[in-house]
């Protein structure tokens, strides 16, 4: 668990490259030049993470789902 | 939204994650 909580940390970071603690919509249309999904499919990506839908993906939301994908 | 639109957005999802997975092991 301690684990993948520093995965999850080291994958927020990539997104969050200001290391302003939490990542936007605008922080993920940035991703698209480097991640081989479309617009819409970020888009459905933050929005699936972005638990209680304030537009702020935060580390705890991120961790959540990252663990959610690993099966955890 | 039915099981239907979940398993698409889970798919994403893992799309998503295994991306920024191989960025990262790309970049190291």
């Amino acid at each position: 668990h301690v684990i993948m909580a520093e995965k999850a940390h080291e994958l927020f970071a990539i997104c969050d490259k200001e290391e302003k603690g939490f990542i936007t919509k605008r922080d993920m249309q940035r991703l698209q030049s480097e991640l081989p999904l479309s617009p819409d499919q970020l888009e459905a990506v933050f929005d699936s993470l972005d638990q209680d839908g304030n537009g702020f993906l935060t580390l705890d939301e991120f961790t959540e789902g990252f663990g959610s994908f690993l099966g955890l | 939204d039915g099981p239907k639109a979940n398993a698409a957005s889970e798919g994403v999802l893992a799309n998503f994650f295994n991306s920024l997975l191989n960025k990262k092991t790309g970049a190291a």
